[in-house]
């Protein structure tokens, strides 16, 4: 465990917790993709089958079942419990165009031909792309709450902090995993757009606000 | 030698 990626899993841990924070506070999903937190799930179900099959550490079974536990508590927050808030006709991203290719990818570039190991691949490369709902959602209101933006900010750090910790890996102990690289070099280039309006408008003060 | 793969990350 490095910096890098403690931080990475510190951020990813803060991204859920304000979301959840912001669902409850104001009993409200609005400005919430509910696609992109069903891709989640998703994500964190195949990625998470190994808890049945290997453990790593306490640290890591208890953050893998705090990201499974906390992302069907918040797609059940968006579909079921603030249901009346969810912006449905703004969520129009097709996820299906992520997730059939994203399918057939794992199927047939993965470290291993195994129902696990492809699960895992899947997970990998559904993550790097499950924001896109979001962003898009983000797009067609042309614009989004404060609290949305840290949210994102913070979800899309993590993946950033992961690049440093395995190029950290890479020269101290050895460790590559193209896979995980590759995809989270496009699941931190999907952010770089939103990073600079964060960094450009947010932090001074002001919202995300698109010209229509 | 590079290791290549353990899912022993988040």
């Amino acid at each position: 465990m490095n910096i890098f990626r403690l931080v990475g899993d510190m951020s990813h841990l803060l991204a859920i917790i304000i979301l959840l924070m912001k669902m409850w506070k104001s009993r409200s999903v609005a400005g919430i993709s509910g696609k992109s937190q069903i891709l989640f799930a998703i994500v964190f179900t195949t990625r998470y089958l190994d808890l049945f099959t290997s453990f790593v550490s306490i640290y890591n079974t208890s953050m893998k079942v705090f990201f499974i536990g906390t992302s069907y508590v918040t797609v059940y927050f968006i579909y079921q419990h603030f249901k009346p808030t969810y912006d449905s006709n703004h969520d129009t991203f097709r996820v299906e165009f992520l997730i059939v290719p994203v399918g057939g990818l794992a199927f047939l570039v993965n470290h291993e031909f195994s129902l696990l190991e492809i699960l895992w691949t899947f997970s990998i490369y559904l993550e790097s792309v499950a924001i896109l709902p979001q962003l898009f959602m983000v797009s067609k209101t042309g614009e989004a709450e404060s609290i949305t933006s840290h949210y994102l900010f913070a979800l899309g750090s993590y993946r950033a902090l992961y690049l440093l910790n395995w190029i950290y890996r890479y020269y101290f102990e050895g460790f590559f995993d193209l896979i995980a690289v590759v995809a989270g070099c496009v699941q931190t280039i999907l952010y770089c757009d939103f990073f600079y309006l964060y960094i450009t408008k947010v932090l001074k003060g002001k919202k995300i606000s698109l010209p229509a | 030698s590079v290791v290549c793969v353990s899912h022993d990350e988040l």
